[in-house]
């Protein structure tokens, strides 16, 4: 099982976007999927609800419980029939998760040990080739325990002037996290999205980002496409919704990219 | 003095853009204006620096020491010339801000206090006529901070699924901190950013919010506008980067639409 922390401290540049298109092209290639919503706002369960604006089901049984109070994973988990996958929906209190664990000794490791606590059985509990953290726009403890669970780290990254001024502070951040917490991170790339071509600017900051992060850079584009900002209020991913469009296509190709990076190692 | 902040926990959906250009507007109609950047990321100190990617001017003083330290106001304040205002700058240390307030007495409050132990003198410390406050994407101790401070809150919102899923979240905030933090503060209204006039989703979104938030709704839309995200990697305004622009009308609109509404009362 591999699992796949998507982290950008800026907001808005298409994290929970890649979280649930990314999740559901994976699905499409056979794989079997867990989505983790870390966001007090709950957007990738909205995102993939089914219903617009009905979250996953909302309850008492979140990524806040599994967090805080060691609720087991697979009583988190809920199965997404017309997607393809299976997803632990986020809450609100999320918003209070800071203060919940302040006192909480190795607290950004919680996640860590949910995760390795779960067995899978083949029935009840079903296995997963890959596990997405969509996570909210900041640094704090939600994201490292992402970063410290995970085996890959996924960065959107908006191609405007403001999305490139916060890689260095995350980059940081990650150097950190590989020292302390999680010497098995890896970054997975770098992942341009809400590529607009017709700008000049989108083209400046991708010449930018070949210059800093050469490497990190995917071939993946997800260009702006308004598909993609449609489909959250029907409830479904890209595919489900507009399976023609561009949006569709260029998370199929990420999809595709990802596959042959991380299994044919 | 009147205080308006600006906030909205989804995250990308203008409200450093709104700050900067709403605050350079304001100067340009001859008022004085302090802006604050509560923001980890400092995009907003990024945004009006002069030269881009320079912060205002790194430095131990900032919004971070005027919260944690009790750093009087007015060691905090910078004059930015080109623009015709003030501002004091964001850090990288308002990350760590949750824990390092947590055993603070009446946390929510800190901001509240500082900037009434401000006392201007004509001099050395200026007299404002509006102070704006630019957030982070969370509801957490900064923004809360901020909804404590502030005579108005603006809501920035993006005209898209998410960002009308995150409203009541935020109402239901503002109505807390009404009754127990702060019961002057009035929300000022919700701003519709990125306007992207061409597409069906930005008018349905508009028809959702004149159902829902009728009254809230400020006459102003920001449209869509690159030279509003080319703007920042020059550290300019609009007003001083691309005067003629629709971003830099929008703007100008809104701040006459704001002096009129706070200032004919
Ligand atoms: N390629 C794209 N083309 C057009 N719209 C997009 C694209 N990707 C994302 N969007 C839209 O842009 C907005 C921001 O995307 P999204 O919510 O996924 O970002 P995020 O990084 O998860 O935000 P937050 O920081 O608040 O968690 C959403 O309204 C989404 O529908
Ligand atoms: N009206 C507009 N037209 C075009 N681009 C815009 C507009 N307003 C903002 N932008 C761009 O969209 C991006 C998001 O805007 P901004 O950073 O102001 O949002 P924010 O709400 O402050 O984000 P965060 O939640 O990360 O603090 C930036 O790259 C900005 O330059
Ligand atoms: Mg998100
Ligand atoms: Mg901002």
């Amino acid at each position: 099982m591999k699992s796949i922390a998507i982290i950008n401290q800026k907001g808005g540049v298409g994290k929970t976007t890649t979280a649930a298109n990314l999740g559901t092209a994976l699905a499409l290639e056979g794989r079997r999927v867990l989505l983790l919503d870390l966001d007090s706002q709950s957007n990738l369960s909205m995102h993939l609800s089914g219903e617009a604006g009905d979250a996953l089901i909302p309850g008492e049984r979140s990524s806040f419980e599994l967090l805080v109070d060691k609720m087991p994973l697979e009583e988190g988990i809920q199965r997404l029939e017309s997607e393809g996958l299976w997803a632990v929906p986020g809450s609100q209190d999320l918003a209070g998760i800071e203060m919940a664990m302040a006192q909480t000794i190795g607290r950004e490791l919680t996640l860590r040990d949910a995760l390795h606590a779960y067995e899978p059985d083949g029935e009840v509990r079903p296995g997963f080739d890959y596990i997405l953290f969509d996570c909210p726009p900041s640094l704090g403890v939600l994201s490292l325990n992402a970063l410290a669970a995970a085996d890959y780290l996924l960065i959107p990254l908006q191609t405007e002037f403001f999305s490139l001024q916060g890689m260095a502070q995350l980059m940081e951040v990650v150097q950190v996290v590989q020292k302390r917490l999680n010497p098995e991170l890896e970054v997975l790339g770098v992942l341009p999205c809400m590529v607009d071509s017709r700008t000049r600017l989108a083209g400046e900051v991708i010449t930018e980002l070949e210059r800093h992060f050469e490497t990190l850079l995917l071939r993946a584009r997800i260009r702006k496409n308004v598909k993609l900002a449609e489909a959250p209020s029907f409830g479904q991913s890209i595919h489900l919704y507009a399976p023609e469009s561009n949006g569709a296509a260029d998370y199929r190709f990420l999809g595709k990219e990802i596959l042959a990076r991380l299994e044919a190692e």
